[in-house]
C-alpha cells in the first residue's frame, strides 16, 4: 500500500509548475526514503531528478517500493485546479496495479476532487546518476533563483525569440560570472559579480572557482530549469567541460530537484 | 557548430 498526504497542495503544484512544460512523462518510485522523481525531455539532452524524502509529507506510508511512469501534462492540468492550501492524498493500492489516485479536498468548503491516473511508458527513465565530487567541478556558483530567472528572461528577450537553438555561454572567471549570447544584431552580456555576504546576507551570489570554465548551452533549455525557482531562493550551478552540469534547487531541508545537461561542444 | 550532445551519453540505464 502507498498512501501519503501534504496539508498543502503548495509544493506539489510547484513541482509540476518546475518541469512539466519540458518533460512530458516521469518516472515516481515511491520507496521507504521518499518520492524520487525522474524524467528526460523527448530529445534525450536535460535530464530532471527530484527527491522529496517522507520527511517532506505530513503523512508518509509505503510498505513496498513502488515505480510508475505517469503524464505530466495531465498531472499539471490537475494540479492547476488544486488550491495552495488543499489537502493532497496520493493513494495506490497493490491489486490496482496501474493507477494512482490524486485527491485535493479543500479544508474550507469541504470539497474534495478526485483524479486518477493511469500509468503510462517512460521515456527511458530512470538512470542512474552517480554523485560526482566536488572536485571534478571547474567552477560552482550559487546566486538567488530569481536572479537567475531574471537573467534568463533578460537574454531571451534579447536574442531572437523565433530561434530555438540560442546558445547562451556562461563563463566563470575568478569572482564573476558571465553570461553570454548573440542576437541577430549584436551581442548581450550580463555580468554577476560575488556580492559581499553582508550587504544582503539572504540573496548572496557565491563564485567557487577552481579554473576558468566557459561552457554553451541552449537558452530555451536553461529557462526551463529556471522555473525550480519556486522551490527555493537560491540555485547552485555546477560546471565542467566533461560532466553533464547541474542546477540544483534544494527544497527546505526535505529534498532536492537537480537538472542535468551537457554543455555542446565545438566541432 | 556546437553538438548537442543528449544526456543518455553519460547516464545509463542501472
Amino acid at each position: 500500500i502507498l498512501e501519503l498526504r501534504l496539508v498543502q497542495a503548495t509544493l506539489f503544484k510547484n513541482v509540476l509548475e518546475a518541469i512539466s512544460d519540458l518533460f512530458s512523462k516521469a518516472n515516481f518510485d515511491f520507496s521507504g526514503t521518499g518520492l524520487e522523481l525522474q524524467a528526460m525531455d523527448t530529445s534525450h539532452v536535460a535530464l530532471v531528478a527530484l527527491l522529496l524524502r517522507a520527511e517532506a509529507f505530513n503523512h508518509y506510508l509505503c510498505d513496498r517500493d513502488l515505480s510508475m511512469g505517469l503524464n505530466l501534462a495531465d498531472m499539471a492540468k490537475a494540479f492547476r485546479c488544486a488550491n495552495n492550501d488543499d489537502i493532497i492524498t496520493i493513494k495506490a493500492e497493490e491489486d490496482w496495479s496501474d493507477t494512482v489516485t490524486f485527491t485535493f479536498e479543500s479544508p474550507e468548503d469541504g470539497e474534495i476532487s478526485i483524479f486518477d491516473f493511469d500509468f503510462v511508458g517512460t521515456n527511458g527513465v530512470p538512470l542512474e546518476i552517480p554523485e560526482f565530487p566536488e572536485s571534478e567541478y571547474q567552477a560552482k556558483v550559487r546566486m538567488p533563483s530569481a536572479k537567475f530567472m531574471r537573467i534568463c528572461k533578460k537574454l531571451s528577450s534579447f536574442g531572437d525569440s523565433g530561434d530555438r537553438d540560442t546558445v547562451v555561454i556562461i563563463s566563470v572567471d575568478k569572482e564573476c560570472v558571465n553570461f553570454f549570447t548573440r542576437g541577430k544584431t549584436g551581442t548581450s552580456t550580463i555580468v554577476c559579480r560575488q556580492t559581499q555576504t553582508v550587504d544582503k546576507p539572504k540573496e548572496p551570489t557565491l563564485i567557487e572557482m577552481k579554473e576558468q570554465v566557459s561552457l554553451a548551452f541552449d537558452l530555451r533549455y536553461m529557462n526551463s530549469f529556471s522555473k525550480g525557482s519556486t522551490l527555493s531562493d537560491q540555485v547552485t550551478i555546477s560546471l565542467s567541460s566533461n560532466l553533464p552540469a547541474v542546477f540544483e534547487y534544494k527544497i527546505a531541508e526535505t529534498g532536492y530537484i537537480r537538472y542535468y545537461m551537457l554543455p555542446r561542444i565545438e566541432e | 557548430v556546437r553538438k548537442q550532445s543528449q544526456i543518455t551519453a553519460f547516464f545509463s540505464s542501472p
